[in-house]
């Protein structure tokens, strides 16, 4: 069933999706790399499922950190961040490494001070649900983690942890099932 | 995670991820969403692919590169969806998590596994906008 111009994502997560599809036009003359960039901000200002953008997922500290990519199909050009702390905007960060850099990825401190320079705001992305969230796994003992061969024992224990040393006392902790759901995914 | 696909009416195309990633992750990590092929993969010859899930797993096997390719070898995008899955599933069986990958003439369609049902969105001229289509995993 062809049709163009067209957009498709993951999730239901339709605002992002309506916002590329303007961005795109009734002609299809909009720029793809813009529909995207517009589409997915869209989805990190709103918070989409508390999976996208600041204040959801926070990591063990409770900091939530942003991986965001953007990538033209006709240059394989790609602009990308990982492990971005204190910026919301990450895909536009990463239209930024795109458009301004060429290098792919930058991740973590670094990646915040190249999206300093490039004229975004630092915040804190940490919100009242995040800091729940985070409280309530610290008092659920730390539970589930993604922590294995190291002790104390990460299935029932908080760390810091250290490796196993010993080749017989390692053993696979993780759970062989799977942690991710409609609300716990990359 | 949001993984997104864009077509203009001239066949130029572009895609995108943007993520909090997993909850609770040790600090540092990193998942699929910024590696090109894994969360995201377009071509302009091709068509395009994104996927959601398990960013550890997914970054290790690039379903989104596997689905371009396999429409790259004439697959539709669901053929070419379940064919990246089932690649991740052959090293990780409860692995759970979804693709969907759209062909360059605008076709599209998705895979999941592990899910009860996975819902995606797509607009475009035929289906009068947006349209949220959900399909059993």
């Amino acid at each position: 069933d062809t049709s163009l111009p067209m957009v498709i994502n993951t999730w239901a997560f339709t605002n992002a999706t309506e916002k590329a599809w303007e961005v795109l036009g009734e002609a299809g003359t909009g720029s793809v790399l813009d529909a995207v960039e517009q589409g997915c901000s869209l989805c990190e200002r709103e918070q989409c499922d508390g999976t996208v953008g600041y204040g959801g997922r926070p990591d063990e500290n409770g900091e939530t950190t942003l991986d965001a990519m953007i990538m033209d199909g006709a240059t394989h050009d790609v602009g990308a961040v990982g492990a971005l702390r204190g910026i919301k905007d990450a895909i536009s960060v990463a239209r930024r490494v795109l458009e301004n850099t060429e290098h792919t990825l930058l991740v973590g401190s670094q990646a915040t001070q190249f999206a300093i320079s490039m004229g975004f705001k630092a915040e804190n992305l940490t919100t009242e649900s995040s800091i729940e969230k985070h409280q309530s796994w610290k008092e659920n003992d730390c539970q589930p983690n993604y922590w294995k061969n190291v002790t104390p024992d990460p299935s029932t224990s908080c760390g810091p942890y250290e490796p196993v040393q010993s080749e017989l006392k390692k053993r696979k902790s993780r759970s062989s099932e799977s942690r991710f759901d409609k609300l716990n995914h990359d | 995670t949001i993984g997104m696909i864009a077509i203009d009416g001239i066949g130029r195309i572009a895609g995108g991820t943007s993520t909090n990633g997993a909850i609770n992750k040790i600090p540092g990590r990193v998942g699929d969403s910024p590696i090109p092929g894994s969360g995201c993969y377009v071509d302009a010859k091709v068509g395009g692919a994104a996927a959601t899930g398990d960013g550890d797993v997914m970054m290790r096997l690039l379903p989104a590169l596997v689905a371009v390719n396999s429409m790259r070898a004439g697959m539709t995008p669901t053929f070419a969806a379940q064919q990246s899955l089932e690649r991740i599933l052959e090293y990780y069986p409860d692995f759970s998590g979804a693709v969907v990958a759209v062909a360059i003439d605008g076709r599209y369609g998705a895979a999941c596994r592990g899910f009860s049902s996975f819902s995606y969105s797509v607009a475009n001229d035929k289906l009068g906008g947006v349209k949220v289509i959900e399909i059993k995993c």
